[in-house]
């Protein structure tokens, strides 16, 4: 029924095929789950993929077509995407409209809301795992970090999300955070949609936390409550927040809805950070420009 | 809760179950059949001989195999709640195993061989992560017998690893009767019934309801048995009356869950000993030469 | 969405084992909240 045409990519626990579906005679992606590799059977992040993608099923989140065993190999059918919004931010070929990055704005939060509703957590939202699918949708994608938000009494690692696009309360090692985190990276990426460079880019974990809080205003107390009882919290150089007007300045071509809508998926304190239903529901999405049809983007 | 996997592969009429069991159970018989004949083929027997065998190593009929599983499943809850594993993780591993056999027949695959894997995969999809090593330390077996079948339960199961148990449903019904019910609540009966729900919940997990009923039906049927007329008035005031825009029928949901609490309180204990006579059968029918 | 079955009236629940988690300094600056939890649960009830 598959067929595995071009090795379009290769990770820790798969090698990524493009391929064709008999039946349809469609293009398909072909996640091949390397099995000996991993000493305790079955790896982690495919069985989240698995787990997860069964259940997930919206326009904005990656299909799984069809899964299947070959050659002692775990072999994940998904749909063919063959972009993602990492690729098109650095293609200085591509020009964004405003209608643009409000289209995949939507999207990417259209598909982050079905996730949550679900109550599963990504863990690893980046431009990268963002792919575009031909007819121009956004689809999230790569569910290997993802999980279910834990019972109240279970602690969750921190150790999550790729650095750039980590949330404050994981750089500070919280254990109980929730669906915040997914907001907070898809604020960074609005970020840099609108810069075409990464916003917060830290050299390793430490660095990060410095340039967040120098880029954003150091937390306090009096905005986030407790924020000082985390370990880390006291080697920190307090940086005030930005002003409204430098914070305009570094996004000169945003409207103001814009800028709303980013400060409320930048708030520092997760308690009072836009969930997702507020941010599909902010002026930015219901004034002009109308997001760019998918269909017409390149 | 009909988009999840759960329901859209593993909920069954109780025909269809019983269909699916005959089918395993067929194939199986079919294949241990065509080896017994190229046993019997290949070996100059004595008629004594033959006739042991003819008598003896016969197919396990479905009947036979279903109370082996449960007698195994059995098994799965008992070494998980021996190693701790958190309620929800234990659950898991009960509906792995059972789904397991409702694929695969125990002509095929020796249930003693899947009672530690089906418990690995439920602590890995449940994010209760134990190293295969150490898992088989405590579970007093070996990285290779744990492992073997991974990938052959990860297939039987449809790829569907996760559940919606009655655990959390329990919890929630508990929270909306005190909304609903307001104060004619006694919280500390509340807490007591809660306790014992919860293990009530386990325990039928071992029978077939999981196919048969969704998660929070099997929680109000065992409410129902816990504490009959606190739930029915629960429900009364929940769906019946002008605020019911629920579009929940009572009598229906009533009906559903008392023939859910039946099959609750008629669980299919398998003797030890029982177990025991199958499980030679079933070693016999696959070694004829031992016989 | 989805008419959800169910409200999430926090006033009305008698859950120390849920409730007594929102003064824990751990769990306030985690960015840990009561409803996300209630709601979960609820939504089992009523899937």
């Amino acid at each position: 029924e598959y067929s595995k045409e071009k090795k379009v990519g290769e990770g820790t626990y798969a090698v990524v095929y493009v391929g064709t579906q008999r039946s349809t005679n469609r293009q398909i992606a072909i996640k091949e789950i390397k099995t000996s590799e991993f000493k305790d059977g079955l790896d982690m992040s495919a069985i989240r993929e698995v787990k997860y993608l069964q259940e997930l099923n919206h326009p904005n989140v990656i299909s799984l077509i069809d899964i299947f065993m070959a050659y002692d190999n775990l072999n994940l059918v998904l749909e063919f995407l063959p972009s993602d919004l990492e690729v098109i931010i650095k293609d200085r070929n591509i020009l964004f409209t405003p209608g643009d990055i409000k289209a995949w704005m939507l999207m990417t939060l259209r598909g982050i809301h079905h996730i949550h509703r679900n109550f599963v957590l990504h863990r690893d939202l980046k431009p990268n795992n963002l792919l575009l699918s031909p007819d121009g949708m956004i689809k999230i994608a790569d569910f290997g970090l993802a999980r279910i938000m834990p019972g109240p009494r279970e602690t969750l690692t921190s150790n999550v999300v790729t650095r750039w696009y980590r949330a404050p309360e994981l750089l500070f090692g919280a254990q109980h955070y929730t669906y915040a985190i997914d907001i907070w990276s898809i604020g960074i990426i609005f970020a840099e949609l609108m810069l075409r460079i990464p916003y917060l880019p830290g050299q390793d974990d430490v660095s990060q936390m410095e340039v967040t809080f120098r880029a954003l205003g150091t937390p306090t107390d009096k905005d986030w409550p407790e924020v000082s009882s985390f370990p880390s919290y006291n080697k920190l150089q307090i940086y005030p927040p930005p002003s409204k007007d430098e914070f305009r300045k570094r996004f000169i071509a945003a409207p103001e809805s814009a800028l709303d809508l980013m400060n409320g998926m930048l708030t520092m304190n997760p308690h009072k950070r836009w969930d997702s239903s507020q941010c599909l529901q902010s002026v930015y999405f219901t004034e002009l420009p109308p997001p760019s049809n998918p269909e017409d983007m390149k | 809760y009909r988009h999840s996997s759960q329901y859209r592969f593993w909920s069954f009429t109780k025909d269809n179950l019983k269909q699916k069991r005959l089918e395993t159970n067929s194939r199986a018989t079919q294949k241990i059949e065509e080896d017994m004949k190229k046993f019997i083929g290949s070996q100059t027997l004595t008629n004594d001989e033959l006739n042991i065998t003819s008598t003896k190593a016969i197919p396990l009929t479905m009947e036979e195999e279903l109370k082996l599983v449960n007698f195994y499943t059995q098994k799965v809850k008992v070494i998980s709640q021996h190693l701790n594993l958190p309620t929800e993780v234990t659950a898991t591993a009960i509906v792995f195993f059972k789904k397991f056999f409702i694929e695969n027949s125990v002509m095929e695959f020796d249930p003693k061989e899947l009672v530690h894997t089906t418990i690995f995969l439920a602590c890995k999809s449940e994010n209760y992560f134990i190293s295969v090593d150490s898992f088989a330390r405590k579970a007093k077996s070996s990285r290779e017998a744990i492992l073997k079948y991974e990938f052959t339960l990860l297939e039987s199961l449809k790829f569907s690893l996760l559940l919606h148990h009655p655990y959390k449903p329990l919890h929630g019904f508990f929270l909306d009767i005190q909304n609903v019910l307001h104060d004619k609540v006694d919280l500390n009966h509340m807490g007591r019934i809660y306790d014992a729900c919860r293990k009530r919940i386990t325990e039928s997990l071992l029978t077939d309801i999981i196919y048969h009923f969704t998660p929070p039906q099997i929680t109000l049927a065992i409410l129902l048995i816990e504490d009959e007329q606190l739930i029915t008035k629960y429900l009364e005031i929940k769906f019946t009356g002008d605020e019911n825009s629920h579009n929940i029928q009572l009598d229906k949901l009533l009906a559903i869950i008392n023939s859910c609490k039946e099959m609750i309180l008629s669980p299919d204990v398998v003797p030890t000993q029982d177990a025991k006579v199958i499980a030679a059968k079933n070693y016999y029918v696959q070694h004829p030469m031992v016989l | 969405e989805p008419k959800k079955r169910f409200t999430v009236d926090e006033t009305m629940y008698n859950d120390p084992f849920i409730q007594d988690l929102q003064s824990k300094k751990e769990y306030i600056a985690s960015g840990f909240r009561t409803d996300y939890v209630f709601d979960r649960i609820l939504t089992e009830a009523f899937l």
